[in-house]
């Protein structure tokens, strides 16, 4: 069997300025998650270890660089699933964390859940020693600015510097 | 939003998805990307999907288990992922992307947006894009 990593980021009207490093990101993940398979890893590591590399990347809308919310706080989800058996595992509303790929594949193999949500997600990522970053650690000032920008032109969505209204829709 | 789908050397396959969500979203508001059968979906004797896009749209499309469907029906990756795109966005008048693998390996690119960044790689060469229809090739 040939392996295969695929990846992506997100969809939408992706400004021009922000092409090289959202096609940059995708190209390390994909290569990241081969490695992993070359290593001699599965396929749910390879899939986990090419969605926390583009967490860790700013310039994508996930882990460090997520946009905020109206309150000006990430609260991210996640979700992975493993075709062999089926199993599944899933987290929303998480906050302070950097990789939630990673807490949905513990939920996925450590509890007889596929979603924990909210406090309990959280309260469960305590549970597994996952770190817990300071409060706004996750914040980049783009996803600062987005968020304003929102505010003024009353909720279109919007990326900084786009002059067309509408940016990536999730 | 960011996503992963793979086959491994034993022939197995999983998918994963990540996402802060949408700019200026309520909080506690959840989009697809969480959910199975929407933003994720993977079976061993079909194929993998993540997508992208207008969660509230995609959930309600049930989006990745709409192409699974259409792959089991017989549909080749590329023309299950494009069709059920089209077919939510015409419906429903929202947009998104979405990767797709069969358990063959064969790969399933596309979007109703302008744009969408992706990358496989495959043996010696790693294959990228963001814009419709439009792809490069490199050998690593």
């Amino acid at each position: 069997m040939e392996p295969i990593v695929l990846v992506h980021g997100g969809a939408g009207n992706v400004r021009d300025s922000r092409v090289p490093p959202k096609v940059a990101a995708v190209k390390v993940a994909a290569i990241r998650g081969y490695e992993v398979l070359e290593r001699g890893g599965s396929a749910v590591d390879a899939v986990e270890e090419a969605v926390r590399t583009m967490e860790d990347d700013e310039c994508m809308n996930s882990g460090h660089g997520s946009v905020l919310n109206s309150e000006g706080k990430v609260e991210m989800d996640s979700s992975i699933m493993n075709g062999a058996t089926m199993d599944a595992g899933c987290v929303a509303v998480v906050r302070d964390i950097a990789h939630p790929v990673s807490l949905a594949r513990m939920v996925m193999e450590k509890t007889p859940y596929v979603m924990l949500a909210g406090e309990g997600a959280m309260g469960f990522a305590k549970e597994m020693d996952v770190e817990m970053l300071p409060p706004g650690a996750l914040v980049t000032d783009d996803a600062q600015k987005a968020l304003e920008i929102y505010k003024q032109t009353g909720g279109v969505f919007y990326e900084i510097g786009e002059t067309e209204t509408v940016g990536e829709v999730g | 939003t960011v996503g992963a789908v793979a086959l491994d050397f034993n022939g197995h396959i999983a998918a994963a998805t990540s996402t802060g969500g949408l700019n200026g979203k309520h909080p506690g508001r959840v989009g697809d990307s969480p959910i199975i059968g929407s933003g994720t979906y993977a079976r061993d004797d079909v194929g993998a999907v993540s997508a992208t896009g207008h969660g509230e749209t995609i959930s309600k499309w049930c989006l990745a288990h709409s192409i699974i469907t259409a792959m089991q029906r017989g549909a080749d990756p590329q023309t299950a992922t494009e069709t059920s795109l089209n077919q939510m966005t015409d419906k429903l008048k929202e947009t998104a992307g979405a990767i797709c693998i069969s358990k063959e390996g064969k790969v399933g690119i596309g979007m109703t947006t302008k744009r969408m960044s992706w990358a496989y790689r495959k043996g010696d060469e790693l294959v990228y894009g963001i814009d419709k229809g439009k792809q490069e090739v490199e050998n690593v």
